[in-house]
């Protein structure tokens, strides 16, 4: 039972985590403008945060559908994309999770230690512009969630929110003809294991 | 990518820049 929450609790970390990763991404990509952005502290480090209640109920949304998933330890990558305007894949914030078996966790594994590592997240991603090209103007962008198992089983799962509904996404339209790969950070806990890496379009236009 | 996995996106889009932009004007 205590393994039973101690994963309940993890995808609530990792949810919120994920929020505000979405929204750092979208301001340090600059998909939306710089306007609706406000400054907040999260994990101790200052942070950038839509104040857009469209938005930010999207990204809510979404979010809310994902973590069921993440609680049966069913999501193996939560894909940020980032599409010009021809909606073709420019960038790809892959945030690739997995959790140790049930039987390793204890009453001993300790969560304040997660909330540290995924603060080393949110820094490495606050910089990632640096790394990046820019990207053509009037970018858009879509979350997707890779299954480890059948998505037909799991659309049931993800269909938490109604009026909210998901659906296959097609590997062509999501895919990257030979991205270039920036491994950005990899963190290891007793609780779940992330790793963060953006795969680029070579030629952005 | 594992054997099995499916990938799964909203049907519905975010709002788009065009519409975030109406939005902070008429603000």
């Amino acid at each position: 039972d205590i393994a039973l929450l101690f994963l309940s609790v993890v995808a609530d970390i990792l949810c919120e985590f994920l929020e505000v990763a979405i929204h750092l991404i979208l301001y340090v990509r600059e998909v939306y403008p710089s306007g609706i952005f406000q400054k907040r502290k999260k994990y101790n480090v200052p942070v950038q945060m839509s104040c857009h209640p469209e938005l930010n109920q999207y990204i809510q949304d979404t979010l809310q559908c994902v973590k069921p998933l993440i609680e049966k330890n069913e999501a193996e990558k939560v894909v940020v994309v980032i599409m010009d305007k021809e909606h073709h894949p420019v960038e790809r914030f892959v945030f690739e999770i997995s959790q140790p078996p049930l039987l390793s966790i204890s009453s001993e594994t300790l969560l304040s230690h997660v909330e540290q590592l995924l603060r080393a997240v949110i820094l490495k991603i606050s910089v990632c512009d640096a790394v990046l090209d820019n990207n053509p103007p009037g970018c858009t962008f879509t979350v997707l969630v890779y299954t480890r198992e059948s998505a037909t089983r799991n659309m049931e799962k993800v269909q938490v929110i109604k009026d909210f509904p998901w659906i296959v996404a097609d590997e062509q339209e999501v895919l990257m003809q030979e991205p270039r790969l920036i491994p950005l950070k990899t963190m290891t806990s007793d609780i779940v294991k992330m790793q963060l890496y953006v795969e680029e379009r070579a030629h952005k236009g | 990518k594992s054997a099995g996995a499916h990938i799964l996106k909203p049907l519905m889009s975010p709002p788009n820049r065009e519409e975030i932009l109406t939005t902070l004007l008429e603000l």
